[in-house]
């Protein structure tokens, strides 16, 4: 799975994610990637969501949307609530990954409760950044 | 005026440090540069934040290391099935394609579900219908195709057939 979420300068967010799955799926199987609320989700006036992982638990949790209300309702900040969702929500229901999100403040969380996620990112006036693992 | 930000993914799973050599490991992150620099380059010349995710994610998709387009996995029938969706922030318009094979940039037909229809989610003839429509570029099977993603389905495959199948998270990541 690959996806992007961006902030432009007009204040705008978007979101964008594809997939061809997992190995050896039965044909016919659809994961969260394709669905807006679960692996992928854009709300200007919280965040962008794009998210990699077990999609039938993205699905049920529906991770994308969950940390957009957890702003919207709990006054959480983006990475309070990117966290909660992928390292208790879907850890602990068995649903490995991670999301990258941008909130519409320009803050960026990419939380994962795996041992790595190809990831990379940058701030306008900053260098591009890069990394696999935790470090 | 606000500033930008963008950030990509290229997947996630037990993407263990043994099995990394240093040369996978600079072949991954020069990719995941390309697709920051696609989507920082419409960022910094004031394009849209759906303009920037679109080249993003389509510099991910050509690239054979990442599970999606070039380099997608296979099926239990060795056939190759994509999925994706594009959402814009601004009102929550959406649009998204599942199980589609032939398009070479999944992202850009999910863009045109959300541009050209009334609709937000299209599977079969009609989503390869909006691709034609939309003039976006099909490619061949062999265009596809990677020997490590054949592979791993062979393994996988295997270990089914030997009741060995591991509990791995790995393997049911997109």
């Amino acid at each position: 799975t690959v996806g992007a979420v961006a902030r432009d300068r007009a204040g705008n967010l978007a979101a964008a994610t594809s997939t061809g799955g997992m190995t050896a799926k039965l044909p016919g199987r659809v994961g969260d990637t394709p669905l807006p609320g679960a692996g992928t989700f854009a709300e200007n006036a919280t965040c962008a969501v794009s998210g990699t992982g077990h999609g039938e638990v993205f699905i049920r949790y529906t991770a994308g949307s969950e940390i957009a209300a957890r702003m919207r309702f709990l006054g959480q900040s983006l990475d309070e609530a990117a966290q909660h969702v992928v390292m208790k929500d879907l850890h602990d229901h068995d649903g490995s990954g991670g999301v990258i999100a941008i909130a519409h403040d320009g803050s960026i969380s990419m939380p994962f409760n795996c041992e790595g996620m190809y990831r990379g990112s940058v701030r306008e006036g900053e260098a591009p950044q890069v990394a696999i693992y935790r470090d | 005026m606000s500033t930008y930000s963008l950030a990509i993914h290229g997947g996630a799973g037990t993407i263990l440090r043994t099995q990394m050599t240093p040369e996978k490991e600079a072949a991954y992150k020069a990719g995941l540069a390309r697709a920051v620099a696609a989507g920082e380059d419409v960022l910094r010349q004031d394009g849209t934040a759906m303009d920037a995710v679109t080249a993003a994610v389509c510099a991910l998709e050509d690239e054979p290391l990442f599970n999606a387009g070039r380099g997608a996995v296979f099926t239990t029938e060795g056939a190759q099935e994509m999925d994706a969706c594009v959402m814009d922030g601004r009102d929550r318009s959406a649009g998204a394609v599942a199980g589609i094979f032939g398009p070479r940039n999944p992202v850009r037909v999910a863009r045109a579900v959300m541009e050209r229809t009334p609709h937000v989610l299209l599977i079969g003839p009609m989503a390869l219908q909006i691709a034609r429509d939309a003039g976006l570029p099909f490619e061949e099977r062999d265009y596809f195709f990677t020997q490590a993603r054949w592979d791993a389905l062979q393994e996988t495959m295997e270990m089914r057939r030997k009741g060995q199948e591991s509990d791995d998270p790995a393997r049911r990541h997109g």
